[in-house]
Formats: C-alpha cells, structure tokens, sequence
C-alpha cells in the first residue's frame, strides 16, 4: 500500500485522525484518544488494477485481456482498502459500566485497486 | 456515483477542504456509534471512584483461578463450540456496584447493565468480585436477586453460603444469572449479602474504598440467523 502525499494522484490511503477531545467525546471513550479514520483515494489505471485473492494464473490472464479489451471495465476499477484492523474501543456506557470491544475492520492499513 | 460514470474513490472532484473535514468528522461519529449499537452518545458518565478502577482492572486482567460456583450455577467460562473462530465481535463489561437497602448484618449491590449490549450479545462468562476485609472465619450468605416485573419485586435466583477463611477477594460465578438476566426487561442484577450479628457490615464503608464490589463480564455478540433453503 502507499501513504498519499506529493502530487501523485494515484490509489493510497489518505490519513485521517480523529481526535475525540475535538469532537467532545473524551468523557466517555476512555482509551483511545482518537480514531484513525483512514480512507482509499486515488486513481486506479488499467496497469494498476488486479483481482483480489486471485494469484497470477490462467485466470488472471484471462481476466486482463477483458480488462484489456473494454474501457468500461478500466474505469470500473476502485481504489479500496485492502487491509483493515479492528478498532479497540474502552468506554463507559449509558449505565456507566466500563465496556471493552473492539470493532472489527474500522481501521484502513493500506489501500489497492480492485 | 450515477450510472456509468466513474468510481466513486477514482477521480471524482474533490470537495471543499473544510466541508470534507466536518463530513468525516461526522462519519466517524455516525460509525462507531452505529457499531457500538448505541442510539446517542452516553451522557454524563458517572467513573468510578478513583481507588477502584485500577484495582477492578487489575483483578479482570488477572484469570479467576478459585471463582465458586454457586449451586445451580455453571462454571461456563469456555467459548461455545458453535462461535469458534466466527470472528464475533467480543465485550468486557466492567460494572461496579450501587448501593441498595441495607441493614446492619446485611447489604444490597445493584448492578445495572445497558440494553445495548445486552440486545445483541450473549454472556459468556461473568464473576462478581467481593472483598473481604474480616481476618478469621466468616460465614457470608450470597443471594442472587433478580427482578420480577409481574410481581413489580425481586425474586431469588440462587443462594450461596460461603466460608470466608481470610481477608481478601473472592469470587462467584454470576454467569448463568446474568444470561438470564439479559433476556429481560429490566437489566439489574442485585445481590444480596448477609453476615452473621455482629460480625458488621459486610461491605466496605465508601465507594471510593479500592475493595468496592464489582461484575466482570465477557459477552460475545450473537450468531446471526441463518436462513435455510428447503
């Protein structure tokens, strides 16, 4: 994955922090102090793009040539994330229990082209 | 994105630097407040008192190796075979007691727990935390109390009788109280502890003594249904 920064304009994960004291949520998000809402933007070219979970193969092939050979497939091609963490959250609740969770996939590592 | 144009993530114009600012700023809130179930943001916590978060959170750290298990009660603290590996979004709930009625030889705690959790998720293992500050043998009886909205009362549970041989922590299991608890309206768990006369309050004097009674739970949220095709 690569961090967005410079002129490119191409697929990378832009970082976002949200700081929960600036929102006025400290008094009740105990730990952390803030969310990292990270976000894919970019562009994805038709080099760029690949299939997720498909390693080089006859398919793979396959699946270029179509992409190869229509237009609307190459602009069809998304910028996403591609790996993801959970979120572990310790907060106080409406009954001001102490609850810890973590939510899973809140947390954007890197970002890919579809 | 309208129909055949691009990629909503690829190229599109980017806004207004300030007004994209706000709009994942309210992202972010709408997000998590969505994951945690929960409606609003809680207001006003009450934390508890200095002394005792620490020492709650060093005993919910730590693995309950003599939590009793009261009769009828299970010692049910393994995962279900059934959600293994299921990727569940998991809970610790951490709740301190309130004080109830109380007389000289007995005490109320209530413990309160959010409909929130409670509505999506199963408990799967949950100890009350009881502090001990007597030195010699201490007979304690430990009922469990659960409300009954017919009857606008309490009824029991179960009752422990417990011998206290020295000062310290003990532990029980309230698992299978609080899973049939969390079935309920109204979310309140109350336990009720008596000592024989004269031995005293069972409970320490304030809530800000480090040894004040508290729940710990692990919950896990509840499979989804599946739907079967005949």
């Amino acid at each position: 994955g690569v961090d967005c920064g410079g002129d490119s304009r191409m697929c990378c994960r832009q970082e976002f922090f949200v700081d929960f004291k600036e929102i006025g949520w400290e008094d009740w998000i105990i730990q952390p102090e803030g969310y990292h809402m990270n976000y894919c933007a970019g562009l994805c070219p038709l080099h760029l793009a690949g299939a997720p979970g498909l390693a080089s193969s006859f398919h793979t092939a396959v699946l270029n040539r179509v992409k190869a050979a229509s237009a609307a497939a190459a602009a069809g091609s998304c910028c996403v994330p591609t790996q993801r963490r959970p979120l572990s959250l310790l907060y106080y609740d409406r009954d001001s229990n102490i609850v810890k969770t973590d939510i899973p996939d809140m947390i954007v590592d890197s970002c890919g082209c579809t | 994105a309208t129909e055949g144009s691009r990629c909503p993530s690829c190229g599109a114009a980017a806004p207004a630097p300030g007004w994209q600012r706000d709009a994942l700023l309210a992202l972010a809130k709408q997000s998590i407040l969505a994951e945690l179930r929960l409606p609003a943001r809680p207001g006003a916590p009450q934390p508890p008192a200095r002394g005792s978060l620490p020492t709650a959170l060093r005993r919910m750290r730590a693995q309950p190796s003599d939590v009793a298990a009261a009769p009828g009660m299970l010692r049910d603290g393994r995962v279900p075979a059934r959600n293994a590996g299921m990727g569940l979004q998991e809970y610790e709930i951490l709740s301190f007691a309130e004080s109830g009625p109380s007389t000289p030889r007995s005490a109320r705690l209530n413990f309160r727990f959010s409909q929130e959790v409670a509505g999506s998720a199963e408990i799967l293992q949950a100890t009350l935390y009881l502090f001990w500050a007597a030195p010699g043998p201490l007979p304690v009886t430990v009922r469990l109390l659960q409300p009954d909205p017919a009857r606008q009362n309490v009824t029991m549970a179960s009752e422990t009788r417990l011998e206290v041989q020295r000062s310290g922590w003990t532990t029980l299991d309230v698992g299978a109280a609080l899973r049939s608890l969390f079935g309920q309206e109204i979310l309140q768990l109350t336990v009720e502890l008596e000592v024989p006369e004269d031995w005293g309050s069972p409970l320490p004097s304030d809530h800000s003594d480090s040894h004040w009674p508290f729940v710990v739970a692990q919950a896990r949220a509840r499979t989804p249904h599946r739907v079967h095709r005949r």
